[in-house]
């Protein structure tokens, strides 16, 4: 079985790679991933 | 295995023969621990090959070659398997109630062949009567913590991660594998509420020429997705900016119950009862369009951020999907008609534009075998 999430989330103001205001996923491909373990994070 | 215990009670009986037709019914006793040899087999058959095709897909992961799409004969030869009877009769057999005795070998098979954690089950084994039970057990109080950071996003499942990103194409597509991509749209129906502008503007900064300041979108997407669905045009439309996916491949010994990702409210449910193919690495580079041609059950709706629709994908051996939100909704029915309509049935949640709240973590659904 397979889920699939799509969500809207917090875009970065700048161009910039580094900025940390915008949505981030703090997993990648291949990752395994637990339930209640954070996918991607945002600052405002 | 039906080989196996064809053997065993044919033995059985020649030897009840012997004693006089006394002990008659010994005969089907034997079928039990037969039975359970042959899955025991079965299951250590099933963890070998698990193991040789991991080692496979590392050694290639290792050497940078990423998974391509091939079609095979093997792809083409399920499409005529009648599938969803395979899927309904493997629900059967797992939901047969087991004795006690064979209750703790049978969830130990299962978890070494799988690489389930025994140790976080809610239950003793003794007292999952089937395999179905243990399957969707629940875990120990505490065993999966919340991430309590309110600007965080927490995964609604236990799996691997297969693909996760932003979409920015025209169509809102996501690869499934390399060079084979599906369109959102056929994942979630062509009435899903996605976020979406017109014109096929794959340029970001064409997309910022419109001057929507975030509040005025989170406000304005309603209007730009629900004012004219049927003259939207799918196909050339861009996802607005910032719509992110994530695609998370359950194994069959993980935790398969799913938990809500963040505080929302669900407004829409779409079922689609579609074909129920295997879901695993192999079928994912061999099936097109896998993920939108399986049954599948679609949440759509709201959480402080805009839109969320969560996407749960039935699969050959965990065909069912059970929601907690809805408990009449049944999937994995026999099919009535030959052809099957495309349209999927949808349900719109009470209140209108409110729907159904749900919290961060909050258990939503269960995949249920067969």
């Amino acid at each position: 079985s397979t889920v699939v999430l799509i969500f809207q989330a917090p875009m970065t103001e700048s161009h910039e790679d580094d900025d940390p205001s915008g949505f981030r996923f703090c997993i990648k491909q291949g990752d395994r991933i637990r339930v209640g373990q954070a996918l991607g994070r945002w600052k405002e | 295995a039906s080989f196996f215990a064809k053997k065993l009670s044919g033995s059985a009986q020649a030897r009840a023969s012997s004693d006089g037709g006394a002990a008659g019914s010994e005969g089907s006793s034997y079928l039990v621990p037969g039975a359970t040899v042959a899955t025991l087999l079965m299951l250590g058959a099933l963890h070998a090959r698990r193991l040789y095709d991991d080692k496979k897909v590392e050694e290639a992961r290792e050497k940078g070659i990423e998974i391509e799409f091939q079609p095979d004969v093997k792809a083409t030869f399920l499409r005529l398997l009648p599938l969803r009877s395979i899927s309904r009769f493997w629900g059967f057999l797992t939901n047969v109630e087991v004795p006690v005795w064979m209750r703790p070998y049978l969830c130990r098979a299962w978890a070494r062949a799988f690489h389930s954690n025994l140790e976080e089950a809610a239950l003793p084994l003794e007292e999952y009567s089937s395999l179905q039970e243990f399957f969707v057990r629940a875990l120990k109080e505490g065993s999966r913590p919340i991430d309590p950071d309110p600007k965080c996003l927490v995964s609604p499942v236990d799996g691997t991660i297969l693909r996760c990103g932003e979409l920015k194409a025209a169509g809102a597509m996501i690869e499934q594998v390399k060079g084979l991509s599906y369109s959102v749209y056929a994942l979630l129906g062509a009435s899903s509420f996605l976020p979406m502008v017109a014109g096929g503007k794959t340029n970001e900064d064409e997309v910022e020429k419109e001057s929507v300041t975030e509040e005025e979108r989170k406000k304005s997407w309603w209007r730009v997705s629900l004012a004219s669905p049927k003259i939207r045009d799918p196909v050339s439309a861009c996802p607005m900016k910032g719509l992110f996916y994530c695609v998370i491949y359950l194994r069959p010994g993980d935790y398969h119950r799913v938990h809500s990702p963040a505080n929302w409210n669900v407004l829409s449910r779409r079922h689609f009862s579609g074909r129920l193919f295997p879901l695993n690495e192999r079928a994912t580079r061999t099936i097109r369009n896998l993920y939108v041609e399986n049954e599948r059950v679609v949440l759509e709706g709201l959480w402080q951020e805009g839109f969320m629709a969560l996407a749960a994908i039935g699969a050959t051996n965990i065909g069912s999907i059970e929601l907690y939100i809805e408990p009449e909704l049944r999937t994995n029915r026999p099919k009535k008609k030959l052809l099957q309509s495309e349209t999927p049935e949808e349900r719109f949640y009470e209140p209108e534009g409110v729907g159904i709240m749900s919290k961060k973590g909050d258990e939503m659904a269960v995949f249920n075998m067969g």
